[in-house]
């Protein structure tokens, strides 16, 4: 199984659709500082259902709603998708593919999606968990982070492996 | 479950071994189980806690733990905190592609993981990348041009204004701006 | 004492507003001296300090602190922790090169501060510490071929064994192992 | 004034006497990861009076002193030894070059040089303050550290003024 598209609106710098279509194999995501490359990876961590706005870089749950810029007024919603592969049937879908996305509203509200149905966010975390996919896991390795399972404690380090197992 | 535990430890640790190995091009490493910590007496050592550690939590009590132990070729055994910054993400990249291959999630995105690293590093790091890519599909984000070269595709963001664009990119246009 | 703090914290401020305008090629940025915090009722805050931050400090009470505003070209003023690893990067090195210019010490070393840093950042960095080179000696160790090109002088280290050999090098040589 | 040389034997992984000529301008390091880099660094901060083993990477105060390797085996000693040039008479010296050195012992006895003579900590310390040249300042910018000053609270950051001050 392997994730076939990301598509982002409205969350942090992405403020046109943008639509990221991945192969199986090894893609390199390169740019200029600043450009929006780890907020990809947010946006990433965000759709799996991170809750911690520290983990994110910001500090109220409305930070990854597009702010604006000089040229271009503030956006009233974010909205991350996700769309894995299910080609082979592991999860529990008759559909060759499984669709996730999260939107976040200025007003505060928020809303998960299963392939466009609205459910609660445990049934996200249920299915990305059938799929071996989290968003506290090593499946989003954080900037500066690398050696940060060096830095654990030995108990907290036992935590990955629990995610291995 | 606690024997689940000790099944993946020792799968992952035999990895771990092997993976150093080839990342230090020689040496010697192990994951090493730790006895289950009681609570307050053992807590003396946390003022030697490092910057960026979390802080004590409830459920590290009565669990053991999971210790690194390494040995850079040519080198003495020594504590994690002497290494280097380049070493010290080496042995972490030695632990995670161990974590990976034991139990390949299907995606894994990398955020510039290269670069406390060298050249020769770089290459050796890529190297075992590529295989682990024959199960895991590996995003990652790289300013570095010698990790460009073991892409099977490339993404170029550009920010216009305060919005990020995402463009396809030839391996040949990414190193033009890399580093 | 506070009227030296003062001056300095002018002095700081206005050269702050000028290396952060040449490091980012415009926007604009400002230092700004917060009130002093009165004890426990302040410390609510406290959880979201970042990982890395030192514990509060009983010299922390009573004394006016130093906050950090920015404007990226194009962007909106926003909160320090938005910015990108490279942003931040540059954004200190601006704070850094007002208080090595108000009151030059006589060497300043610098331990891979570029690592964050994309081509253009890295020339526009350089620029600046070559003029402030005039002033104060720099020592900057670094794996980027750029960063060499801007030295005087370039010391090569190398592991045999377990001990470390210095050997003074030439551009063309240090570039040749370099990233 | 600017450094003029660093001597470095026995400390961390120069167990060979190892002399480093600086001139003015801008002097790059460079060499493999895990090479000695850094070592250098830590080096100037101890000389300079560093007493948190935890600021150079160490846990007990030998930590600092060549640990022995497959082919080498344990020093008894690390010392390193800084000299300032002196010329523009900055400080309260006759001398053109000022030198201050330490060492440490595995027994636990350490030691602070001035030009060669037995000097206390706070001596050293004195002289270097006249310098404006501190271990804790900014004149030893660490690895991975450009950003701490982000991310200091803003009565810490203070302390960077009162420094430049
Ligand atoms: N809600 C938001 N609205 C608009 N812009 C945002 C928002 N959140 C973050 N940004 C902007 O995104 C930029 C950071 O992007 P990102 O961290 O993805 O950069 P990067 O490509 O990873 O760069 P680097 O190579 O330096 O790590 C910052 O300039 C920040 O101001
Ligand atoms: N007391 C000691 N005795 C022997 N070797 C030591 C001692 N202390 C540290 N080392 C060794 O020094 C090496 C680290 O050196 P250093 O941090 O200077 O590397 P570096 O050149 O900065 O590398 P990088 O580019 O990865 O940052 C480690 O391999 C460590 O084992
Ligand atoms: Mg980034
Ligand atoms: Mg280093």
């Amino acid at each position: 199984m392997h994730l076939k598209r990301l598509e982002l609106h409205g969350f942090k710098s992405f403020a046109a659709r943008t639509v990221l279509e991945f192969s199986p194999g090894v893609t390199a995501i390169v740019g200029p500082n600043g450009s929006g490359k780890s907020n990809i990876a947010d946006g990433i961590r965000w759709v799996l259902g991170e809750q911690s706005m520290r983990q994110l870089r910001g500090k109220k749950s409305d930070d990854v709603i597009f702010a604006g810029g000089q040229a271009r007024s503030t956006m009233q919603m974010a909205e991350v998708g996700l769309v894995l592969d299910n080609s082979a049937a592991w999860l529990p879908s008759e559909f060759a593919e499984v669709a996730v996305a999260r939107r976040s509203f200025r007003n505060g509200e928020s809303e998960y999606l299963i392939s466009g149905q609205r459910v609660r966010l445990r049934d996200v975390t249920l299915l990305l968990a059938q799929a071996r996919v989290g968003h506290d896991s090593y499946t989003v390795i954080g900037q500066g982070l690398i050696d940060q399972a060096l830095s654990l404690r030995a108990e907290e380090r036992r935590g990955l492996f629990e995610d291995a197992a | 479950m606690r024997r689940q535990f000790e099944e993946t430890f020792h799968a992952v640790n035999e990895r771990f071994q092997r993976h150093f190995t080839t990342l230090f091009s020689g040496g010697a490493a192990r994951l090493e189980l730790t006895a289950p910590r009681r609570a307050s007496g053992d807590d003396a050592d946390d003022e030697d806690q490092e910057p960026g550690a979390r802080p004590p939590t409830a459920k590290g009590m009565g669990v053991s733990g999971v210790e690194v132990f390494v040995q850079i070729p040519g080198k003495r055994a020594q504590d994690l905190a002497l290494l280097s910054g380049g070493e010290r993400a080496m042995v972490s990249a030695a632990l995670l592609f161990s974590l990976l291959e034991t139990n390949p999630p299907p995606f894994c995105l990398l955020d510039e993981v290269d670069a406390a690293l060298d050249e020769a590093n770089v290459t050796r790091f890529c190297e075992i990348l590529k295989q682990l890519a024959e199960k895991t599909q590996f995003m990652v984000i790289t300013h570095n041009r010698v990790t460009m070269t073991y892409a099977d595709a490339i993404y170029g963001v550009s920010m216009e204004g305060a919005v990020s664009r995402m463009l396809s990119m030839k391996l040949a246009e990414a190193v033009a701006i890399a580093r």
